[in-house]
């Protein structure tokens, strides 16, 4: 019960958000019970599942800023057995506000304790960046998924990471594992495209999904309507990808 | 002379650096002096250009540490007048390093002012976030040019960057102006990138370049070459949409 698994990636634009809304979408849709939380201060994620910003009561910044326990911030979404901790623009200023506060970098993953067993599964999304929201993220997971959109800014990027994940793993977190690494916005027609997901392999072996997502409207549509891609049109490409992958995933957790 | 415009977006992958890249060497190749300057620890800008971060010996870190004067630490590109400050993995620790500093979001305004004058045009890359790097350029820049990607997301991140602009003007950089919006990778047979496109315009007017950047395989092949589009396969769309952005600048700039 209760698997947190970080999506994360300091490059911006590989589909972190949009493999944390329709990968949780496909499971819960499998009537398990999800968590998702959204850690990044442009608060994607809780928009692209419809929840309107402006008028949020509570939000990740409470649980950073000790106002709200987490039970008081885990709100419904139109997706039935979909949780999400929603994001505000506040969270801007956490980096700053904790600089000084001790243990500043495992109040996500005590917070997560208290309600890890409620859940299948717990999805962090991250914003771009390695600095201490991301870091709250990958302290508190079980394991990472890793988006790589294949362009080759996003292949240069995954040096740093792995580097930041063994930082990690040495001072705070030893568990975390790689959950997989997660092609994105593949183009079959593109030699680039190829040429990235060869290199991805040669680096990650085993750890990437068979499962390629690929470059489809329907996943930059449905987030304007405020829904996973299931909901808005499940036939497409995009929607069927999520599926795939969520297959994939649960297999290998051996849930079927 | 030495006009310093600002490329920024706290979405992440909307195409600032790509822009950066461009933008630059579209001008640079007029026999205009140009100077870019990497402000994101990723180095995208930096290795799009050619340049080994792992060789460097002074970047953009020697001078927020105060260890080089400016002038120190620009090199050459291999592109004819276009110069670079580069960004090393260093930048990363910057943003907490310099949390107590009085001053610490005029460093790279003061720092350019003694270089300004050897430069027809200075370009910022910024990262994806709104902390202390990207608020160093809004600071130091006369203007801002704003990448933006013809998606929901990028869209939706408006709202929060005019709030920034203002906040910017209001304490620190009364002057800064919008150079301009410039809609990037903008599909035609895509009803998003038109609905995108027509929202932007009616919220910025015409402060939207009349160039569309196409989304075109060049741009994304050119940096792995470490050269701009322009040196990689001048005929591209990708290069010629540049050069036509470029041109629309200068015109407006009074400089033909
Ligand atoms: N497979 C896909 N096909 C088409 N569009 C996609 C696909 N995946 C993501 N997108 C779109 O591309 C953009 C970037 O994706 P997304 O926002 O999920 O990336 P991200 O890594 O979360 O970005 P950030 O670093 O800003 O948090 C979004 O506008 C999204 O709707
Ligand atoms: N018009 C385009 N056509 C095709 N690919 C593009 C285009 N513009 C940018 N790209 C590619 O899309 C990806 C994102 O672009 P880029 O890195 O320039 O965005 P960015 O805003 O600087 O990202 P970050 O927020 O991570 O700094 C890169 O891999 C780039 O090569
Ligand atoms: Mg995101
Ligand atoms: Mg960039």
């Amino acid at each position: 019960m209760g698997k947190t698994i970080v999506i994360a990636n300091q490059k911006g634009g590989v589909g972190k958000t949009t493999t944390t809304i329709n990968l949780a979408a496909s499971i819960a849709l499998a009537e398990k019970d999800i968590l998702v939380i959204d850690t990044d201060p442009q608060g994607n994620l809780t928009s692209g599942l419809g929840i309107n910003r402006d008028d949020l009561q509570k939000s990740l910044y409470d649980i950073y800023t000790e106002k709200q326990p987490i039970e008081n911030v885990i709100v419904e979404t139109q997706v039935p057995h979909l949780y999400i901790i929603p994001s505000n623009i506040d969270l801007l200023g956490v980096e700053v506000e904790l600089v000084e506060r001790h243990g500043r970098e495992r109040i996500l993953a005590d917070a997560i304790v208290k309600v890890k067993s409620s859940y299948r599964y717990i999805f962090i999304d991250c914003p771009p960046s390695l600095g201490l929201l991301t870091l709250n993220g990958l302290v508190a997971a079980d394991s990472i998924i890793v988006p790589v959109q294949c362009e080759y800014f996003s292949l240069e990027g995954l040096g740093l990471l792995s580097r930041t994940l063994k930082l990690v793993r040495g001072s705070f977190n030893p568990s975390l594992d790689i959950e997989g690494i997660l092609l994105t916005m593949f183009d079959p027609r593109n030699a680039l495209s190829h040429q990235v997901a060869e290199e991805v392999r040669k680096f990650f072996g085993d750890k990437v999904y068979h499962t390629l997502i690929p470059r489809n409207v329907t996943l930059g549509e449905a987030p304007s309507h405020g829904k996973p891609a299931i909901l808005y049109d499940a036939r497409s490409k995009g929607a069927q990808s999520y599926l795939s992958l969520a297959k994939e995933i649960l297999n290998e957790n051996g849930i079927r």
